[in-house]
């Protein structure tokens, strides 16, 4: 495809991003700078505060499905769980804008989702995370870094290893522009176990990467290598996928009155 | 797949998709 073809495939999956998913990086980044005329955010650092923000109502759902706790680290599981479960519902909708998804076989659909909704979750993470804790609720709560790391064993496991990530990834400062098309290239992936038409998923796939790295030479001539050390981001992605499908693994052997939402269930049953 | 991914299928299918 020709430049002109790039840019406007570049701009439909940016609005394409912007329709469907809620949080974008631009205003949690004007939460976590204070440059908002909305409140700043209700800080969740111990449990005296979070059960303050569970009973102020800062997240707008209750845990639904899952049997009621006392345990902390139960409790942040389950919160964890519904905004993975809302973010793969907001991903479903952004897939089926990009250009070609919806052509594919449904069962293809299934596979790039199943095994691109958690990758796709992990980058845009970073988004609502600064080295010290991570917007939750819609931006009206931050859970501090130092909390989630004094839960106990599993549950303090969770949310490090991302916060690892976010921090090099966060170094890159990409905007949403940029991550509509890293975000749309990581879903529409050709190797993932199981594609039927593997060829057809390729296509789209090329030319997402295609219309990402003019994006990247046009909106950041300054920042060499912006390209590959994307790609490079990939490959570290599908690293912190397994580890995080080796924890959950871990939690439902392990902590056995935990339950997990059905959706998720679907996703990590014989991933890796 | 299908049988495996109900949910998955479902909100491929429809916006909107009421157990969750």
């Amino acid at each position: 495809p020709g430049g002109s073809d790039l840019k406007s495939l570049a701009k439909h999956v940016y609005n394409a991003y912007l329709k469907n998913l809620n949080m974008t990086k631009k205003k949690a980044r004007s939460i976590l700078t204070g440059r908002t005329s909305t409140n700043p955010p209700f800080v969740v650092h111990d449990m005296d505060t979070l059960w303050q923000a569970e009973n102020g109502l800062v997240w707008n759902q209750l845990i639904h499905g899952a049997p009621p706790t006392k345990e902390i680290g139960v409790h942040v599981f389950y919160r964890c769980q519904c905004t993975t479960v809302e973010t793969v519902r907001e991903l479903t909708e952004f897939a089926k804008s990009i250009p070609g998804f919806v052509g594919l076989y449904l069962n293809d659909q299934v596979t790039l989702l199943k095994y691109g909704v958690h990758e796709a979750i992990f980058c845009m993470l970073p988004s609502l995370m600064n080295k010290d804790g991570l917007l939750v609720a819609n931006g009206k709560g931050f859970v501090t870094r130092e909390f989630l790391r004094s839960l106990r064993r599993p549950f303090n496991e969770i949310m490090e290893p991302k916060f690892e990530f976010a921090v090099k990834f966060n170094a890159l400062e990409l905007d949403d522009s940029d991550l509509a098309l890293f975000v749309a290239a990581i879903i529409l992936c050709g190797d993932r176990p199981g594609l039927m038409n593997v060829r057809q998923v390729e296509e789209i796939q090329d030319n997402i990467l295609q219309a990402l790295n003019l994006h990247l030479q046009a909106h950041h001539p300054d920042s060499l290598y912006l390209f590959p050390k994307l790609l490079q981001k990939m490959a570290d992605l599908r690293q912190l996928v397994t580890e995080n499908a080796q924890l959950v693994q871990k939690i439902k052997k392990t902590e056995s009155e935990t339950s997990l939402h059905p959706l998720l269930q679907e996703i990590y049953k014989d991933m890796y | 797949l299908k049988e495996k991914h109900k949910i998955l299928h479902r909100l491929l299918q429809n916006s909107s998709c009421s157990d969750l």
